[in-house]
């Protein structure tokens, strides 16, 4: 493992420790979208179908673990929880997010890299976690005070996704065998989703103001 | 093994 994978998967990890400290110790998910965070839950669901099949390691094991159990406890958190539903703000996540999904699965139909149930599954879920993140980049252009938690959150995930970029390019040179074009080119897209925010992001904090994005 | 296309990422 290179050092920009491992950097790639600390900052995603850090996106989802700052997500649910958020909402365990602060009690509050606004400004964080529901529908990011059940398409998130399905995309592990959907890629991590070989986790008790396919041994790879301990440390993959370890964080696929921690990915389901996160993404699904947000979930929960902000559904059911009484003091944590209450601060979801549920008017301006509007987002149609099921409609991501269906189009997301017609592709992995067509484009994978296998035509097995798994394959088609995985291929999905690199399709829709390219996309996942679009119901929280609109509800953040709503929000008025986007609070610093909701901000780094989705600056964490954001450079996950650059970082992964970066260790591609550096297997591409030293594992030349190792090519997942459907993983490469979803992921440069799920990146680029990420530029307007990157720019307001950085302005904000080199100007030291708050956080907002144009509507 | 060479061509063998882990997807060992996460």
């Amino acid at each position: 493992m290179n050092a920009f994978r491992l950097a790639g998967d600390m900052t995603h990890l850090l996106s989802v420790v700052v997500l649910l400290l958020k909402i365990h110790t602060i009690k509050s998910c606004a400004g964080i979208s529901l529908k990011t965070q059940e398409l998130y839950a399905l995309v592990f669901a959907a890629r991590y179908l070989d986790l008790f099949i396919h041994f790879i390691s301990l440390y993959n094991t370890v964080m696929k673990l921690v990915f389901l159990a996160s993404s699904f406890s947000i979930v929960w958190y902000m559904r059911r929880h009484k003091i944590v539903r209450r601060t979801y703000d549920k008017d301006h996540d509007t987002f149609r997010h099921h409609f991501l999904v269906l189009p997301c699965l017609a592709l992995a139909l067509l484009i994978n890299e296998r035509f097995t149930f798994r394959e088609v599954m995985w291929a999905f879920s690199i399709y829709l976690e390219a996309v996942a993140i679009l119901p929280q980049l609109v509800l953040l252009q709503r929000t008025r005070n986007i609070d610093n938690l909701t901000g780094q959150y989705v600056f964490f995930l954001g450079a996950y996704r650059v970082l992964y970029i970066l260790n591609w390019i550096y297997r591409y040179f030293t594992e030349p065998h190792f090519v997942h074009w459907i993983s490469w080119v979803a992921g440069i897209v799920q990146t680029l989703l990420y530029a307007d925010f990157f720019y307001y992001y950085i302005m904000s904090w080199k100007n030291n103001v708050k956080l907002e994005l144009p509507a | 093994a060479a061509g063998d296309n882990v997807k060992d990422e996460l």
